[in-house]
């Protein structure tokens, strides 16, 4: 069980530093282990420093670079241990513009090996899409979905 | 293993059966506030086992079943099916297709059922487990819960690798 | 003191159920006392119903009927007990489109009489503004603002 | 009463001195991630009087002094100053321009302000709570907060009425 606990941690924290530095350009992520010597108890600290700043303590962080630091290690760890699909539920909210637009590139990417249903408000997500279903409510306040298996059929949110 | 079809009926805001096909690669849900998106996302968990009613976002299991609206009235129980393409063989069962169902009635009592035949949560949840869905089900992140990461204990990022690993 | 807590109890559940019509077209919104004979220590219940559906427990409310029902409560107590200023931080990430236009106008409306400061990454809410601080970092990493007078100057988020 | 003007200095990520001008009506801060929109909303609480840490993000009150980054040198100090304008009297003062000040040095030392004296934290927040700006600060919602309003007990929800009222 340890060999597989071992592999399991080297594995996330190199694709945590890489994807990192992928979604901030210039920054530097590490994942770190408190108690290497205990790796049934031990637990896992993120070190997050975005690109121009000195590391500080995760509470200090923004809205947004929190968002981007919890990117970073989820998928992380999917990528060390693949799981069939994803869901992801609004998760990039409090991203601006830029970062938005690279969370939507990583999406792109995963979304090649893997199945991701992911709900939206934001057009960059929408337009990452093969399929788009469309959830309304009816005239009797139930739910209803529509699929457009087009991409190019605009779906106002 | 890909996620072919959702079937739901009864549940939450769903009160006529509901089908939806999923698409390989990316599948994108969209909709006013208050359609019932999220609604979706619970009824995946839902079917694969979810027993706590919190995550749900109810205060008791009966808050999944159709409630009513003005215009209908509540339902006695929700059902969700979904239809697993097993055709890489990942789940180990000689099967190309897989169904998991669950279905709660109003009476509290509780089913779940593999292919149409009746079956145990845990033989649910170990075929999960044997096609890389763990019982913490990472791979469904529910609104509001991507700061979570950040915010649990160190020891709690530990299960997350744990339970993939 | 028991005095003024029923007239602020009922002014602002009076205010709630206004606010909440005007975001909520056709739904209905409710403030209750649980305790009435006892005003010191009482609870205050929210009840929100959005339109065409039944009244069902505040957990059950999609992450924009609560973000509108939250902000129907505090602009309830604002109008009942004004403040001179408001600071909001990204309040309406949430919300979609139409929901967001609500939420304008409601701001709008607010300020006509009281001076508010909010923080955004949405484009409807930028144009309610009757001056624009844009927030940057400089080449050091270290926070600089600009401040842009005239509204027209569209600024990138 | 309006608010007139911030200064930071040292205050988290503004290392430079900062003036910030307010307009009656609505002033829309805007930004990329990171850049320091919310850092601007606590040393306004930070100004009026906050004590609880974790309002502001941090673990101790030091945080809020700005640590450095790779380009420039921490300091010392973390200094801050609202004025407002009183022309309404709504500030039973008979001044027009009120202007409060608060400083903390590594050292752990924190001062305050009123128009250049040295005053006592009690001071600020009665004058603040003669204005309208209670001591819970409800007219401050920041980022991640709005929610809370739903989450909070019943008993939560009528202090931050009592508080207005
Ligand atoms: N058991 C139930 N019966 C009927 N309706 C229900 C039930 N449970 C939840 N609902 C309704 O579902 C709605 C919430 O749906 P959901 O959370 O999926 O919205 P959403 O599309 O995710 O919206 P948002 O974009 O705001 O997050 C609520 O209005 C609630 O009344
Ligand atoms: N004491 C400090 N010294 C230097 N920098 C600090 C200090 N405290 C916080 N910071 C920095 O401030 C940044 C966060 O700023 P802030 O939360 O204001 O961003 P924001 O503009 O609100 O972004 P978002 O749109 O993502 O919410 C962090 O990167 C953090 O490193
Ligand atoms: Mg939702
Ligand atoms: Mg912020």
């Amino acid at each position: 069980v340890e060999e597989m606990l071992v592999s399991a941690y080297a594995e996330t924290s190199t694709h945590f530093a890489a994807l990192f530095a992928v979604l901030f350009p210039g920054g530097e992520g590490r994942l770190t282990i408190t108690e290497p010597e205990n790796l049934l108890e031990t637990g896992i600290e993120i070190e997050a420093r975005p690109s121009g700043k000195s590391l500080k303590r995760l509470s200090l962080l923004s809205g947004g670079e929190r968002t981007l630091s919890a990117i970073a290690f989820l998928f992380a760890v999917f990528r060390a241990r693949p799981s069939p699909f994803y869901v992801l539920d609004e998760v990039e909210a409090a991203l601006d513009d830029r970062n938005l637009q690279r969370f939507c590139n990583l999406l792109r990417e995963f979304g090649q090996n893997a199945q991701v249903i992911i709900v939206t408000h934001q057009k960059p997500t929408m337009e990452t899409a093969e399929v788009i279903y469309g959830v309304s409510l009816g005239e009797d306040g139930t739910s209803l979905v529509l699929s457009h298996r087009l991409k190019d059929i605009g779906v106002e949110s | 293993m890909l996620l072919k079809r959702l079937r739901l009926r009864g549940f939450k805001s769903f009160a006529d059966k509901t089908d939806i096909e999923f698409a390989p690669g990316i599948n994108v849900v969209v909709g006013p506030n208050g359609s019932g998106k999220s609604n979706v996302v619970d009824s995946l968990s839902w079917v694969m086992g979810t027993q706590v009613v919190r995550q749900l976002r109810g205060a008791k299991m009966e808050d999944v079943i159709f409630a009513g609206t003005p215009k209908r009235q509540p339902l006695g129980r929700a059902e969700v099916e979904l239809v697993i393409d097993n055709s890489s063989g990942q789940i180990p069962v000689d099967l190309v297709e897989l169904s998991f169902g669950r279905v709660l009635y109003r009476s509290g009592e509780s089913r779940y059922s593999l292919n149409g035949q009746s079956s145990r949560l845990v033989d649910v949840v170990e075929l999960l487990s044997d096609a890389g869905v763990g019982r913490t089900m990472h791979n469904i992140v529910g609104q509001g819960r991507i700061d979570a990461v950040l915010a649990a204990s160190p020891q709690e990022r530990r299960l997350v690798i744990e339970e993939a690993a």
